[in-house]
């Protein structure tokens, strides 16, 4: 369960990571 | 910047922290007019996982037997699925309006509230991973604390019996810790005070074996004996409190940083 929560909260992390760089880079072209 | 002190939740929140950080200063030096793209397919991807993970969360909830966990997890779970909300709200105006200044606003918003909802979820949970240990470490100062009315070769047997599992698992548990540990001076102190432990474990049955020894030939030197037996298992015991002390800490050394 505790390296279930840590794979669910990088997912997390890199989704919303992903999320801000498509915001970045549609204002920045 | 924000400082993580486990390498886990480290890794896992930095590059979003950053990230977060760069999408603030790019708000604020922006008000730039330009339009915002699509961004319904990324904040489903967000909205995905965070019901993934606050699935997860709750299960976590349930299986736990630590009322503080039990207590706080929901707070940090619900902190997710708002921050996830504000995201699908901002995606929506977007649609209608690319400009929509409340768009932007509930973006930053809703990306400041994932990295702070998922660093209370991690952090309460790291907090109740280290009580597990502290309750190992407490039990060896229990142990401790009976080792000067331990006056027979049985007992003695039974106490080391006793003692040594529970040895082995701080031991293991504590050095396991360290290495997680992103503070090397906090780190440093839980090795120091891990060797003085191994260190003086032995040396304490020793004494105990020769408070026995001399109890049992009549007692010369007995006030000596015990005086030595209760001096080392006084010195295991601030070992041991200072590794609970300092498991406890999540705070950065200002200094070390400076």
């Amino acid at each position: 369960n505790a390296s279930e929560m840590v794979r669910q909260a990088k997912i997390l992390a890199q989704a919303t990571s992903h999320l801000i760089q498509s915001i970045k880079y549609e204002a920045e072209t | 910047m924000p400082v993580f002190h486990t390498k886990t939740i480290e890794g896992i929140l930095e590059p979003v922290a950053q990230q977060v950080s760069r999408l603030v200063i790019m708000h604020e030096e922006a008000e730039d007019g330009n339009a915002m793209p699509d961004l319904e397919k990324p904040v489903m991807a967000v909205s995905k996982a965070v019901i993934n993970l606050v699935k997860v969360g709750r299960e976590t909830i349930n299986s736990s037997d630590d009322p503080i966990l039990k207590q706080d997890m929901p707070a940090a779970l619900h902190r997710v699925e708002s921050a996830a909300k504000l995201l699908e709200e901002a995606s929506s105006l977007l649609k209608s309006d690319p400009y929509s200044q409340p768009a932007r606003k509930k973006l930053i918003e809703g990306a400041r509230g994932i990295l702070q909802g998922t660093s209370a979820l991690l952090l309460c949970f790291d907090e109740s991973e280290v009580r597990k240990i502290i309750r190992e470490c407490k039990k060896v100062l229990d142990y401790l604390a009976v080792a000067e009315v331990i006056e027979t070769m049985e007992d003695l047997v039974q106490f080391v019996k006793d003692l040594s599992p529970c040895l082995t698992r701080v031991s293991r548990d504590v050095d396991g810790r360290q290495q997680e540990l992103t503070h090397q001076v906090h780190r440093e102190i839980l090795m120091r005070c891990l060797e003085g432990v191994k260190t003086l474990s032995p040396i304490l049955i020793c004494s105990m074996k020769i408070f026995i020894q001399i109890f049992h030939q009549g007692g010369k030197g007995i006030a000596e004996a015990a005086e030595n037996r209760n001096y080392l298992a006084g010195r295991m015991t601030d070992e041991i409190n200072e590794i609970i002390r300092v498991l406890q800490l999540t705070t950065y050394d200002e200094e070390e940083w400076d």
